[in-house]
């Protein structure tokens, strides 16, 4: 998981979508 | 206004749908640098400097995918580690629709077979190329360009997805919106929804295609390449 790290931050910030 | 008996039963996919072309994101420009005189070094960094921000966009936009949030964050990885091209890959295909021989990566940044050659870049674009001609002889429209694209996201055959039953729902539920949008809008042709589905194997093997090409770019040096470009690289080697 640590080589994947820029992934994970962008997946976890906002984690809820903006509304639509 | 709501719809009431059989129109109701349309609901549902129309949903999907309308949610998926709002979840659209805008389109990127790919600002070549003028001033770099080397045009193959432009070219491939432009490229992949395009690639990079594409990635971006394209993570934020599974978020608005139907349920991809409520997969664990490893799955959520999983996923988007193993077709991030090929949804990148669908999007260059879409937008090369109206153009024969060129491939448009954006607006600003188009390819003929000629500028790609020089760049290296001769057998992606013609296997892009390919794709989108499969896509204009379907005369493919937005409609179904958005559901295949959430389609081809959770079809991912990545080992490492722990729930995988949680991606089959996914599935199933968008594969479900494929055929109730056809049959609504062309009950004449049963088999629009299954021909679209046909086009998924070339759309894997235009994104292994993509995988070789940057790979290469990577390992010959030389290029610039973004942090998350490479790690989603790395990732699928």
């Amino acid at each position: 998981k640590e080589k994947h790290k820029i992934l994970h931050r962008l997946l976890q910030n906002s984690t809820s979508p903006v509304d639509l | 206004s709501m719809p009431s008996g059989k129109e109701a039963d349309k609901g549902s996919s129309n949903v999907i749908v309308s949610h998926l072309l709002v979840a659209e994101p805008e389109k990127l420009f790919a600002m070549p640098d003028p001033l770099q005189p080397d045009a193959t070094l432009r070219t491939l960094t432009t490229l992949c400097d395009l690639a990079d921000r594409e990635l971006v966009v394209i993570i934020g936009w599974a978020k608005h995918i139907p349920g991809f949030l409520s997969l664990s964050l490893a799955d959520q990885m999983s996923v988007l580690q193993s077709v991030w091209l090929e949804v990148l890959v669908l999007g260059v295909a879409f937008r090369s629709l109206g153009c024969e021989d060129e491939v448009v990566f954006a607006e600003d940044f188009v390819l003929d077979e000629e500028l790609s050659r020089v760049a290296g870049l001769g057998e992606l674009s013609a296997a892009v190329g390919q794709l989108a001609r499969r896509y204009r002889a379907l005369q493919l429209d937005r409609e179904e360009f958005v559901m295949l694209k959430a389609i081809a996201l959770t079809n991912s055959d990545s080992v490492y997805i722990e729930d995988t039953e949680a991606v089959q729902k996914l599935r199933d539920l968008l594969h479900q919106a494929l055929l109730e949008l056809e049959s609504q809008r062309r009950p004449e042709d049963p088999r629009r929804a299954g021909r679209l589905l046909l086009t998924l194997p070339l759309l894997r093997q235009t994104a292994g295609r993509a995988l070789a090409t940057f790979y290469g770019i990577k390992t010959r040096g030389g290029v610039p390449m973004h942090k998350l470009f490479l790690e989603m690289l790395e990732a699928m080697m």
